[in-house]
Formats: C-alpha cells, structure tokens, sequence
C-alpha cells in the first residue's frame, strides 16, 4: 500500500533536548558535593515513517513506523535515547563518609526512533 | 515551581545512591585528592567521549566502582597511670562499615594516619607507632585503660607525616562480620629523653600530637551487579 508521507517539522522530530539537573533546586547540594548538576538531556520528536532512515533509526523503528502509517493503531515509532554516557557522584552519606560512586547511563548523548 | 507543585518520590533517588535517608551534615567533609583527582578524571574521559571502564580505578590500580572515604570515631584512651613509662598516646580507632552494601567486594583498604607537621621533630629519636586489631574489646570506655585482646599488625619506628597501612584483609573480614569490628589500637611510644623533655618545656609534645593526629580509611569496594564481566552483560 502507498503510505503517506506525513507533515513534519524540524523541530518537532526526534532529537535531543537539554536537561540540566540542578541539585541546588533540589537541596541536594548540602551532601552532594560535586557536581553542582549535571546535563542530563531527554530525547523528544516525532518518528515519522519517511525520515526513520535519517533519524538514527533501529530497522525495528522503521519497521513500527511503516505499520502505523499503515494502521493507526499501531503506536508511532518513539524517540529513545540510543547513546548514553556515565557521571561520577562525590557525596556525603549520614555518617558522614565520603563517597565517590559512579553511575553508568545518566546522560542522554544521542537520540533515536 | 516544580517542587511545588510535583512531589519528587526522594527515597528512589536515595535508595539509586545506596542510601538509607537524606543526610544532612553539619558541614561538609574535606575531599581528599584522591577522590578529587578520580573524578576530574572521569570528567575529562565524560568531556572527551571516551569511554573508560567504570569498575576499575586506574588512580590506585584496582578493581572497583564504589570508593569510600571513612572518618575515624574511635576516641583517646587516658590512662590514670601511664600502663609504661614509654606510652604517649593511645587511641582506638573505628570505622563504622555498615553503609556498605556489597558485601565480601572490598578491594582496597587504606588506613591513613596523619600526624601532623613535624610532630615528633623535638620529641627525640626514640619513637615508635604501633597499631593492633582489637579482637575482644574490654568494654571500651575512657576510663579503660587499654583493650581487651588485640593482636599486632604493624610497628613503624620514627613515624612521621602520613603513614598508609594496608587493611584489605582486615577491612574485608569486618565487612562480612561485622560483629568483629571493634577497631583498631593505636599507640604511640617514645623512649623518655630527659634532655628533650627539657628543651619543650612549652607544650606536651603528646598532647600536641593528640591533637594533629588524623585517621582515615579509604575503602573501594566492587559492586558485582553493576560490574559484571563485558561477556555476561551482553
């Protein structure tokens, strides 16, 4: 079947967005000692069936989106984090022991559908 | 505004840290350079898109993804009657190791003791540091005069500046019981010159050295399910 291309702008395609965590908001900054906060991006947009292939698509993506231009009921392709990078953590715990620990997939580099 | 009008579910914060409750110190603890020279690193490896391995700490050669830096609470002993004419300090030493999770994972124990600057440089050259494991504590308290049983780990003769022991074994043994932690015995002696004593009239040179001594441990720890082999994640 002829699937139609649907309208989408730039901006509202999938891409990565900015996040930044701020302890300080938080009052987390009177035990976490470094860092202050942390850019922590999210990935956002549209997937839509005829840029799957330049989205930094998985073949699934493309596959799920092909069957929802197909049959809206099938979900749309969702836009996903697809490189994530870790961030060390120095805090301070209730006996007052200082921890550095670091923690694996806390910033979001890149997006896909 | 997001605070007020979303409540964020802290303990899933608290409980991704490894903690119990929100701490709340009364001041910040000094960083040593060590974790401060880890965590630049790790920044410049984040900055770069390098990807290093994350369950091994290449500053200090050794497996681990959990470095901790634990306060001494032991207290001063002070014996009404010097237990020989040669002690000038006695301290036990206590690392309280029950925040740790990842059991029998202890893969670096370092007991730091810092003495200060120049501590003993008129004391005489006469001078030792001992330090024992306390195996059966006589009920501690300050008017004990010494600990039950101990058992002798390390003698350093001419102490001076920062001394660094190696506790894995002992600090992994804590770890998986922790019934037998009951610190550590710290003694400092020195052989009583009467011409030194003479010439430092000004101040006790013990009670100058109580009050610089410093204790640490450094303790890095494995946790298995965040580093497991490349081979069994995949």
């Amino acid at each position: 079947a002829a699937v139609p291309a649907p309208q989408a702008s730039c901006k509202h395609l999938c891409h990565r967005h900015q996040l930044f965590i701020n302890f300080r908001d938080r009052g987390w900054h009177k035990w976490i000692i470094d860092p202050k906060g942390f850019m922590a991006n999210y990935c956002h947009g549209d997937c839509p069936f005829s840029l799957t292939t330049s989205l930094n698509s998985s073949n699934y993506a493309f596959l799920q989106a092909l069957m929802h231009a197909a049959d809206p009921d099938v979900p749309q392709a969702v836009c996903i984090p697809t490189r994530l990078s870790p961030i060390s953590m120095l805090y301070q715990d209730n006996d007052d022991n200082v921890i550095l620990r670091h923690y694996e997939d806390m910033v979001v580099d890149e997006c896909g559908c | 505004t997001l605070g007020q009008t979303f409540q964020f579910p802290r303990y899933v914060f608290l409980q991704f840290l490894g903690l119990d409750k929100v701490p709340s110190p009364q001041k910040l603890q000094p960083v040593p350079s060590i974790l401060k020279k880890v965590l630049q690193d790790r920044e410049v490896a984040a900055a770069t898109g390098a990807s290093p391995d994350l369950c091994y700490v290449r500053e200090l050669g050794v497996r681990g993804n959990v470095l901790r830096l634990l306060p001494d609470q032991g207290f001063f002993l002070y014996p009404k009657k010097r237990p020989h004419a040669s002690s000038c300090l006695q301290k036990v030493l206590y690392f309280n190791l029950s925040a740790i999770k990842e059991q029998g994972q202890v893969t670096m124990a370092r007991l730091s003791l810092d003495l200060g600057p120049s501590s003993y440089s008129h004391l005489g050259p006469e001078l030792e540091l001992a330090l024992s494991l306390v195996q059966e504590p006589r009920g501690w308290g300050r008017s004990t005069p010494r600990p039950g049983k101990v058992l002798a780990l390390q003698s350093v003769p001419w102490p001076q500046g920062v001394l660094n022991f190696n506790l894995l074994e002992v600090a992994a043994d804590w770890t998986r019981n922790p019934q037998k932690n009951s610190g550590l015995f710290l003694e400092i002696l020195v052989k009583e010159d009467r011409d030194s004593r003479e010439s430092s009239q000004l101040e006790d040179p013990c009670a100058r050295l109580r009050r610089s001594l410093h204790a640490s441990l450094l303790l890095v720890t494995l946790d298995p399910e965040q580093c497991r082999p490349s081979w069994k994640r995949r």
